[in-house]
């Protein structure tokens, strides 16, 4: 593992410690999009399925699992939350999960010539959580758009999210260059993502960075 | 080896 992907890994962690920390520490989840963890969720269970059949190592194992249960507990908060006021959750996410599994369907990568027909179905649901992954942050970002009370704490969130992106692509390019390690799909579909967070980080630095005491 | 051993990613 290069430092670019274990830097991208670490921020990817901290980001679920961000937010489980403003959840239990405010007890609110205001401002926390609904959508964008159960998406989040949807992606990591169908990419993380390979659980059952293919150990890579005890790293991704825990990681995978943590994510997992993590998300689950997110959306479980989120989702029971009494004072929660996200009316303005509102972006249709059906718009985003029909398109990414009519996509997965076709670009995947699949090899129905070699192995079985679960493994198959393993890497059309691989294909779904990538082209997921890379929009599911979409509802969140309509909501700190909306919000005028955004707390500090979930825009660290956001940023931590965006910084992950950041490195993964680094990590592409080091792997790429010196493994020749090149999976074309989860490119593309990470620079569509990082550019959405671009669009957060311009946000990010004139609402939180420029309001830093000096 | 199967596909799925090569993506050893998160």
């Amino acid at each position: 593992m290069n430092i670019f992907r274990f830097v991208g890994d670490m921020s990817h962690l901290a980001s679920f410690f961000l937010l489980l920390a403003k959840l239990i520490y405010t007890k609110s989840s205001t401002g926390v999009s609904l959508k964008t963890q159960a998406l989040y969720l949807t992606v990591f269970v169908c990419r993380y399925l390979d659980l059952l059949v293919a150990f890579v190592s005890w790293y991704n194992e825990l990681m995978k699992i943590f994510f997992i249960a993590a998300s689950a507990y997110i959306v479980y908060v989120v989702a029971t939350s009494t004072r929660n006021s996200n009316a303005s959750d509102t972006y249709r996410v059906e718009f985003l999960v029909i398109p990414a599994l009519v996509l997965a369907c076709f670009v995947n990568e699949t090899h129905w010539s070699k192995g079985g027909w679960s493994l198959n179905v393993m890497e059309i649901l691989w294909a779904f959580s990538i082209y997921l992954e890379a929009v599911a942050v979409l509802p969140q970002l309509k909501m700190l758009h909306q919000l005028e009370d955004t707390t500090n704490i979930t825009m660290h969130y956001m940023a931590s999210l965006g910084i992950y992106r950041a490195f993964y692509l680094l990590n592409w390019v080091y792997r790429l260059y010196y493994e020749g390690y090149w999976h074309p799909i989860a490119v593309v579909a990470g620079i569509v993502q990082t550019l959405l967070y671009a669009d957060f980080f311009i946000l990010y630095y004139q609402s939180v960075l420029l309001r830093l005491p000096s | 080896s199967a596909k799925a051993d090569s993506k050893d990613e998160l």
